[in-house]
């Protein structure tokens, strides 16, 4: 399968809506200056997958959602929720798969695959078949963990080897 | 069970070593025997979930073994062989990495690249975040993030390179 | 000990500002409202030992206050800001900085380096490690440090840059 | 003061005996290719300074001194001891001070000033003096750890103004 586009409505950073394509290019980078938001464009992705806060830089849920001040009150013209839309082509569908995930002020998440709301289980599960394996995480090195990879713990690698196998 | 275990445990053992050679390559030499040796191993051969995987890579012409005598730019290597090795198990259909590249010198963050732009296929893609040119100036495409100050928000442009002669 | 910290705390919480000020100041822009906000705060006022010492860095155009909200370049900079206010207090006569620089988009590198080459003196010495040309290209003298394959060993070689015309 | 230079034997990736004159450089870099020695340069400066073994990478202090051939067996022909020393000049004064330490097989490390054997307590004191403070290392950033000045605790932060005040 290939990940075709992204939509971004109020994901930390990004106010309002923003859509990215990724076309036919099997190399993308995102490139832009400190604090520009590519790694929030990062835990965009990792949200939709169903990756949780923690690894997103975040200590609760609600902190995705785009704010303009900061110090824990929001301003009252801030955005109450916030989503992710990942557009996925299974190899050999003809159609494309709209993965969706919605988190609300109250820090709840809901999972839609094609508009229709869904259990993590269902939505985890779908991934799977696609060998997206959220628990794995063996597809995403998030920023500056790169060398942590090659000096973890054997134990932490058997665990590795076996959310894998 | 362990059967799916040492199956998997074969196949990445079995992968690591090409791979890392591969990345570890100086690209204008012609020997086969250039880059490096990498290998895994199980603690306890019996039960493997009892004991751990250790890894063990080797830079060219560098005779250590463990892993701890690693230079900052060699480990990063040595973690992307075991990333890329051990998701060609079951593989992905695509990478995100942020940054990978911070502790790589000139010739390392190419090799980086020339690795992802062999290896990038329909049913891979790689998406890269990085501030080195000498990686992005290697992709299809980029996607140029910004932040909008007037409206406290970040954007994001999309660049097709391709369209683009070289 | 209590008067000897809160001396000691005040000369940093006074000097972090226009230090971070100075690291993050458009070079170019006349405004003298240039560059982010820093501060320092401690939970217990009355007991310093018991409570810890909050830091507080905004980098310009920002609003946010917190500093998990900080991008990984923005914390560098940051972390860079209150080494150079702390050491202040009491200066060492050297400081030897490994690579801080690989986190920086372009623009950071040459505001850190530009900082580097304004406040190093006979009697602060900066050694810094770097992969970057942006900030080895501006120091005084190189260190230029290589493998000599056949002996197995490091060496090591010195430039004086300020023998070459710029 | 400044650093006027240094000289390694043995130490870490350096065989033999390597000098390096600072010169009147106020701003020196060290360059160097991926896993040429530039971070075991930084290792001799901060191990002349009486740093402890676990800052500088190695499990033991026997790990510091050159060997040729890994997997815990050192060949015959390996070195047995390495030492640094560091070339120093006190602001006004006329002469340079020698700083020099030791390390043999055992682990041992033995500190010298200008040729003289003397404590670690005597050693750390002199470099007091000169506001070289060891326990605080608030001049050395190691490979890596620039990130985590910014993000450590307030109680750590608070540990180390004690230590710099
Ligand atoms: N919920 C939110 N609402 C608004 N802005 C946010 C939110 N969460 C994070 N931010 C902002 O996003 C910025 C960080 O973006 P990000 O980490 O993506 O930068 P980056 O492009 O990866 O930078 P670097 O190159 O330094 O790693 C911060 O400046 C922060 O203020
Ligand atoms: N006791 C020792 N004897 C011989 N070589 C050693 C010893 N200890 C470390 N080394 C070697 O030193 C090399 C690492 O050097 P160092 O960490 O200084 O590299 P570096 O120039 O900082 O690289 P990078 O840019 O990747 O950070 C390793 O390849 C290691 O094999
Ligand atoms: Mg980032
Ligand atoms: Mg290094």
């Amino acid at each position: 399968g290939r990940l075709v586009g992204l939509e971004l409505s109020n994901f930390k950073s990004y106010k309002g809506t923003v859509k990215i394509g990724f076309g036919d290019s099997n190399f993308t980078s995102i490139i832009g200056p400190n604090g520009s938001g590519k790694s929030n464009m990062m835990d965009a992705i990792s949200f939709v997958l169903g990756v949780r806060s923690n690894d997103l830089r975040s200590s609760g849920m609600k902190d995705l959602i785009h704010r303009s001040v900061r110090d824990s009150q929001s301003s009252n013209d801030d955005p109450t929720s916030a989503y992710v839309k990942a557009f996925y082509k299974v190899t050999d569908a003809s159609e494309i798969t709209e993965l969706m995930r919605i988190v609300n002020l109250s820090g709840e998440t809901i999972y839609k695959i094609n508009g229709k709301t869904t259990s993590f289980k269902n939505y985890s599960d779908w991934l799977a078949k696609e060998n997206i394996l959220i628990k794995a995480k063996n597809f995403l090195v998030f920023q500056g963990d790169v060398e942590t990879i090659a000096s973890q713990s054997s134990l932490e690698l058997t665990k590795l080897f076996e959310q894998v196998s | 069970r362990k059967e799916l275990f040492e199956s998997c445990f074969d196949f990445v053992n079995e992968h690591i070593e090409p791979i890392y050679k591969e990345l570890t390559k100086d690209p204008n030499s012609t020997t086969e025997l250039g880059g490096g040796q990498a290998t895994l191993t199980l603690e306890d051969e019996d039960e493997p979930f009892n004991g751990g995987v250790k890894y063990h890579a080797t830079p060219p012409l560098k005779r250590f073994k463990d892993m701890e005598y690693l230079s900052g730019g060699e480990k990063t290597v040595a973690a992307l062989a075991l990333l890329f090795a051990i998701n060609s198990y079951q593989p992905s259909p695509f990478f995100v990495l942020d940054e990978v590249d911070a502790a790589l010198d000139h010739t390392n963050v190419e090799r980086i690249a020339a690795y992802i732009r062999k290896h990038g296929n329909k049913d891979l893609q790689f998406i890269i975040i990085s501030l080195k040119n000498t990686m992005f100036e290697k992709s299809d495409a980029l996607v140029g993030v910004f932040r909008q100050q007037t409206e406290n928000s970040s954007k994001a442009l999309t660049l097709d390179l391709n369209k683009y002669a070289d």
